[in-house]
């Protein structure tokens, strides 16, 4: 199950992402995390074919954000049939650059000593959202009425039934930082910022109306393509 | 003094967010 917790960083359910069907018995299924600026790949490989595993390597396609494994892939001793091994893969973002579609695809070649096999999977990305992301105020207002209206994307964000504190609270445990909170006619009204490992900046708006269930964000951004991304990690 | 005039600025960021 899920190990989102309300401090630290949100981490989803892990999901499978190579069906052993697809890859003679190697079951791989998974999920991303950032831990206190280290990111990381949360394996879990299973051996569904009756001859022993051995001999893992695993490779990135370039990506969006220049997401690379820091470390080989560890498996200390063959895999037996019907064993599984939990693996946290550490990855960096030094990799190599190339816009994908959608920008949160992340292609991999995973081989043992049986083949090579494919999968893409979507990483969320907060885990790019880093520690120091909490913009100056004054550097907030400017930057605000600098970007352009036309690069202001708005979400709608349902059924959550937290107050302004606590959505605050949850969000910085995923980086997005808080800079100034408003009342406005009953309604609270968050100013937060985030940065993307390669150094975007995004700005945020998140209006919460008492007994609405449904929050609605404005994201300004000057790279305005991550916004529904980041909408979707803010989901 | 700077603190209040940046309070104040959010305050009428907001506002105007409000009633655009």
């Amino acid at each position: 199950g899920g190990v989102g917790t309300l401090s630290g960083s949100y981490v989803a359910p892990k999901t499978v992402w190579l069906p052993a069907m697809k890859a003679k018995g190697l079951e791989i299924s998974g999920t991303f995390s950032r831990q206190v600026g280290s990111i990381s790949m949360d394996l879990v490989l299973t051996n569904k074919a009756l001859q022993v595993m051995s001999d893992f390597a695993i490779q990135f396609n370039r990506n969006s954000f220049g997401l690379a494994p820091a470390a080989p892939l560890q498996v200390h001793a063959p895999l037996a049939p019907n064993q599984s091994v939990e693996i946290s893969l550490p990855l960096n973002t030094v990799g190599s650059v190339m816009k994908m579609d959608p920008l949160n695809n992340l292609q991999v070649a995973v081989k043992n000593n049986i083949d090579v096999f494919y999968f893409s999977t979507l990483y969320p990305l907060h885990i790019l959202f880093v520690e120091d992301g909490k913009m100056e105020r004054q550097m907030f207002l400017a930057t605000w009425k600098d970007i352009p209206n036309e690069n202001e994307a708005q979400f709608q964000i349902k059924d959550c039934a937290l107050s302004a504190d606590a959505v605050s609270s949850k969000l910085q445990g995923s980086n997005i930082f808080t800079i100034a909170k408003r009342n406005v006619e009953g309604q609270d009204m968050l100013y937060q910022s985030l940065k993307l490992t390669n150094g975007i900046w995004v700005l945020a708006e998140l209006r919460i109306q008492p007994s609405n269930p449904s929050f609605t964000l404005s994201l300004k951004c000057r790279a305005p393509e991550v916004s529904q991304y980041v909408y979707q990690a803010y989901d | 003094e700077m603190d209040d005039g940046l309070d104040e600025a959010f305050s009428r960021l907001a506002q105007s967010r409000t009633n655009p």
